[in-house]
């Protein structure tokens, strides 16, 4: 049983991954097995549910921005509905035939396909809404790269003002995707570097503040000024480090063992 | 999501489908 990315994703597969195997693994053993019964109307049922999702699908990609998306999910869409078409034709070779050898393994081929199809898209789907969540970064990234020319306190307040929404977006949506994630190292990663951000962002501002305070009275500011580069470094990092957790997957760990 | 829910729909139905017919195989094991 592969393990699942998030928990959204285990929890559509699951099911039907373990139905998969079984049945993989009671025609096995069944060798030439009973007569199966006329299974016309689960396969409609499943069939049914294909045109939905490639309705969906194609509509997803339709008013999809994402290019990656719009280039990877169509195959997915392709995997399942061919997988449909096995299915199709086992049920009406077994109508004939209820031995029928080669219409089993098109039945197990075709539920497989179906797995794999669905996993397919429900991935392909799953990056496209972390590259959203990367997009989010990358804003809080752009704001902090100005956080160092800030010498006035008008500039500051817009700063602020602009800084705040994207970093709760931030926040909130890493905290979503961090509980949504099934590796716990990950969550951590995630969990450990969010927390960092929260404190880091108020002590920035108060730093920013003490390095306009400074220019005004028109005092030396080299020490605030250096105070305010290492809090917008450190916040950078973290924030890269979140872009880089988020794309990390169990393939990944993988690949590195 | 609505993709979300249409691949739910799916798996449940695929789900349903292999049952049906391992339950006429696990009869025989």
């Amino acid at each position: 049983m592969p393990t699942f990315h998030t928990k959204t994703i285990a929890g559509i597969l699951e099911p039907v991954a373990q139905q998969v195997s079984r049945l993989v693994i009671l025609h096995e053993e069944a060798e030439d097995g009973n007569a199966m019964p006329d299974l016309e109307r689960p396969v409609q049922g499943v069939s049914k549910a294909v045109a939905n999702l490639v309705k969906v699908g194609r509509d997803t990609i339709n008013s999809s921005n994402d290019q990656i998306l719009r280039q990877d999910m169509p195959a997915s869409l392709q995997r399942v509905e061919r997988a449909s078409h096995l299915l199709e034709e086992a049920s009406a070779m077994l109508k004939i035939d209820p031995y029928s050898q080669p219409a089993r393994k098109k039945l197990i081929e075709g539920s497989r396909g179906i797995l794999q199809g669905t996993s397919l898209l429900l991935t392909c789907f799953d990056e496209s809404e972390v590259r959203k969540i990367i997009r989010e970064c990358k804003k809080v990234l752009d704001y902090l790269a100005v956080a160092e020319v800030i010498d006035s306190m008008e500039d500051l307040v817009q700063f602020v003002k602009d800084l705040s929404p994207c970093l709760t977006k931030v926040s909130r949506d890493v905290d979503y995707r961090e509980k949504e994630l099934t590796h716990q190292v990950h969550r951590e990663m995630l969990s450990r570097s969010l927390e960092s951000i929260k404190t880091l962002a108020p002590v920035l501002i108060c730093a920013m503040k003490i390095y306009v305070q400074l220019v005004a009275q028109g005092k030396t500011e080299h020490e605030a000024a250096e105070n305010r580069n290492y809090l917008v470094h450190r916040m950078t990092d973290e924030i890269n480090e979140i872009i880089r957790v988020l794309q990390l997957t169990t393939y990944d760990e993988d690949e590195w063992e | 999501e609505i993709i979300l829910e249409a691949a739910k729909s799916i798996t449940q139905a695929t789900a349903m489908l292999i049952r049906a017919a391992s339950n006429a195989q696990k009869e025989l094991v």
